[in-house]
């Protein structure tokens, strides 16, 4: 019975994981593959931007005039933002769909949401880079490594982290059922700052890392040590974020651009 | 509570959407 409780417990984050997040790696693997009838559409320098601006990303770019005077840095640093806006609140979804979850007490949920986000965005960030890009405006665009590491700093600082984290990460070809236990994993986190019930998340901790680690061995029979390189990665994500939080305040202090207000109270009293 | 309002929000009422 129990292993029937683990493997219904899995389905149904996986289920949560395929309904909440409007990009998955299947689909990102379809697109970089050149799998699909259009391709994506290739940023490489400021004119293909300037394109990209005026058809794939209209609505971000659009629904504030404020931009228009901007340089191309800002203007990426704001998509940017808006994509992580939307993934937090898919994520957000995804969480309460994590079967118990919902009765943690709210002001846990929060802190486990404000601590998680950022560490599940990039590994599943992951999933839509390969070595030479990354898929933007949910896989209708694709923007070169190069050309966000040609950006002026700070700006150019911002992507190559995660760049060298995706892939090694890819290199452990996880698929979307391991995917979508790693990032739940990731949220039901039990040392997250300031956390009331501790037992209770723990608890959810344990059952959600037993699945994940019974869910590898049986769709990775070849690889035994994916489990403990796993761990070590929710390791490196932390570090990983703790970076991109020092670069998010420093581009706030010294550049011209705002931070949306959700994720200023992600980022607040975080490290 | 109000240092998180927005993610508080969006955990109790998932059918109001964060403006870009």
């Amino acid at each position: 019975p129990q292993v029937a409780d683990q493997k219904t417990l899995a389905k149904q984050i996986y289920e949560a994981y395929l309904k909440n997040f409007n990009m998955n790696k299947s689909k990102a693997r379809t697109i970089l593959t050149g799998k699909t009838s259009t391709p994506p559409f290739v940023i490489h320098d400021m004119e293909t931007l300037q394109l990209a601006e005026q058809t794939l990303v209209a609505k971000m770019v659009g629904s504030s005039g404020a931009l228009l005077n901007k340089d191309a840095e800002v203007r990426i640093f704001h998509c940017c933002q808006c994509t992580s806006v939307e993934t937090v609140t898919e994520l957000t979804e995804f969480a309460k769909s994590v079967p118990g979850f919902s009765n943690l007490d709210l002001n846990d949920q929060v802190t486990l949401l404000k601590y998680g986000v950022h560490e599940a965005l990039f590994a599943m960030l992951a999933s839509c880079m390969n070595k030479d890009g990354l898929l933007v405006a949910h896989g209708s665009g694709f923007i070169t490594r190069e050309f966000l590491k040609s950006l002026r700093r700070p700006f150019s600082q911002m992507m190559e982290p995660k760049f060298q984290f995706a892939m090694k990460f890819n290199s452990l070809e996880l698929d979307d059922s391991d995917l979508a236990l790693f990032v739940a994993a990731i949220i039901c986190c039990g040392d997250r700052p300031g956390l009331v019930n501790v037992p209770h998340i723990e608890r959810m901790q344990e059952s959600i890392v037993n699945v994940l680690h019974l869910h590898l061995k049986s769709n990775h029979p070849d690889n035994e040590f994916l489990f403990p390189k796993l761990l070590q990665k929710l390791v490196d994500l932390r570090q990983l974020v703790t970076e991109h939080a020092q670069l998010v305040q420093e581009i706030k202090k010294t550049e011209d651009t705002s931070l949306h207000p959700l994720l200023q109270e992600i980022y607040r009293d975080m490290y | 509570k109000e240092k998180h309002k927005i993610l508080h929000r969006l955990l109790q009422n998932s059918s109001s959407p964060v403006d870009l």
